[in-house]
């Protein structure tokens, strides 16, 4: 079955049931099928919301890696011929090549007349007979490369030659070396041409049975600390060129600046930390300058010095350069009552 | 919440990526129980709250006061599970990624 066709999986049920039969946890396929869209339908979308239903129940790693990237066709007739084309730029440098599969639907093979053939029978009641029709036509699969700026047939890059199977039915080859040559390259354009000697019948177009390509990859940046937000993160909450993230779009050169106390230990009291002190010891006093703070009546305030020198230079020092706010008569009478 | 524990430990949290506005090219999970953590590492810390020898320490000197303006140790994720995620990447394609840290399992000081 072309789903198992990867060698670390025992076979999973045919494609054909869908996904009716299994529940996700979270939400039915019939969710998942309505996020896919219209392309929902296809046999890609089934098969990878297959993968993510694998490893969701059982943990499986999709082909031992961390990723899985689908690839679907866009098809084109090109001499009236078939051609499928593969855009597989959306890949990320960060994704080391495990595995790629092709895979695609064979029509069941149009046997070719039986041939009549001109024939004198040699024995009286022989009667003519007529040939046994001869094999189906071969299927003949070709992959060619092409780099992003040439409209050339591009480079072959693989030719597989194929019995059509005795039913129509889905198939998967392994085109792990064709992909990691082509990506070595740089040629992330592949075509595949699946010809069968006739002409295009353009039966394809659209149809679900167009063919996709699966690479099992190993993300080597995913364990990176935002990894998440490499690949799912779209919109950047703060693009280029925008104005500082912290200015609110309409506001003035607000003078004012945010900052922190430096806050020695749990404030034991409601003084206000020494003004012109600043412990020589604390490495990383905040220099504050004059322009920077408030043109206000409140004076700069600077950090509480260490408690070592608190104590080293006793609470009289201390206090007498300290600031104690300055509250009316009628402030300090309410409060000394409470 | 009020009845939350005070120590270290983990909380629960269920994120939608509706609420994050990437459920657009997420196809599945929608939602995921990702938890954090949160609580104290206050002095002495309790053996379930799992400190690394360096917390430990550094709750002690930060108790004694031998220096100034140690914190107490943080309350992190300590144990973490990975989280297989569908989406449709720029071009449209199908992709399954299976990134790690995603959900906390266990919380930790450090």
């Amino acid at each position: 079955n072309h789903m198992a066709v990867h060698p670390s999986w025992s076979a999973l049920p045919a494609a054909a049931d869908g996904l009716q039969g299994d529940k996700d946890s979270q939400q039915s396929p019939g969710d998942m099928a309505a996020a896919l869209g219209p392309g929902a339908q296809d046999m890609v979308a089934v098969h990878m919301l297959r993968l993510y239903e694998k490893y969701s129940r059982r943990g499986a790693r999709p082909g031992g890696g961390n990723t899985v990237r689908s690839f679907r066709a866009r098809l084109e007739v090109v001499n009236q011929k078939t051609v499928y084309f593969f855009n597989l730029t959306s890949m990320q440098d960060s994704e080391m090549i495990l595995t790629a599969t092709f895979h695609f639907y064979s029509e069941p093979p149009r046997w070719p007349r039986a041939r009549e053939v001109f024939c004198k029978p040699r024995v009286k009641n022989m009667s003519c007979r007529l040939l046994p029709p001869g094999p189906p036509a071969r299927l003949h699969l070709l992959f060619r490369s092409l780099s992003q700026n040439t409209a050339t047939q591009g480079l072959l890059r693989g030719a597989m030659a194929l019995m059509p199977p005795p039913r129509g039915l889905w198939q998967a080859k392994d085109i792990s070396s064709i992909i990691k040559a082509a990506r070595r390259d740089g040629e992330l354009l592949l075509s595949a041409q699946l010809d069968s000697g006739e002409k295009d019948t353009g039966a394809h177009r659209h149809s679900p049975h167009m063919p996709y390509i699966l690479v099992y990859a190993n993300d080597l940046a995913i364990s990176e600390p935002n990894s998440v937000a490499v690949t799912l993160q779209r919109y950047d909450p703060f693009p280029a060129g925008d104005p500082e993230p912290r200015a609110a779009p309409n506001s003035s050169a607000d003078p004012r600046v945010r900052r922190a106390t430096q806050a020695s230990g749990p404030l034991q009291d409601n003084e206000l930390p020494g003004l012109d002190e600043r412990p020589a010891h604390v490495p990383h006093a905040q220099h504050y300058h004059k322009h920077e703070l408030w043109p206000s009546p409140f004076r700069a305030l600077k950090p509480r010095p260490g408690r070592k020198d608190r104590r080293k230079k006793g609470q009289d020092t201390f206090a007498a350069s300290s600031q104690v706010l300055d509250f009316d008569e009628k402030t300090m009478q309410k409060a000394r009552r409470r | 919440q009020w009845d939350e524990p005070r120590v270290c430990s983990r909380r629960y949290l269920k994120v939608d990526f509706a609420d994050i506005g990437w459920n657009e090219w997420i196809i599945s999970p929608k939602s995921f129980d990702a938890y954090y953590c949160s609580g104290a590492c206050e002095f002495p810390m309790p053996k379930i709250v799992r400190p690394s020898n360096h917390a430990t320490i550094q709750s002690i000197v930060r108790a004694v006061g031998i220096v100034p303006g140690i914190p107490e140790p943080c309350c992190v994720p300590d144990k973490m599970s990975s989280l297989g995620v569908l989406f449709l990447d720029e071009n449209k394609n199908v992709v399954l990624k299976v990134y790690p840290n995603m959900s906390v399992e266990t919380c930790a000081c450090r």
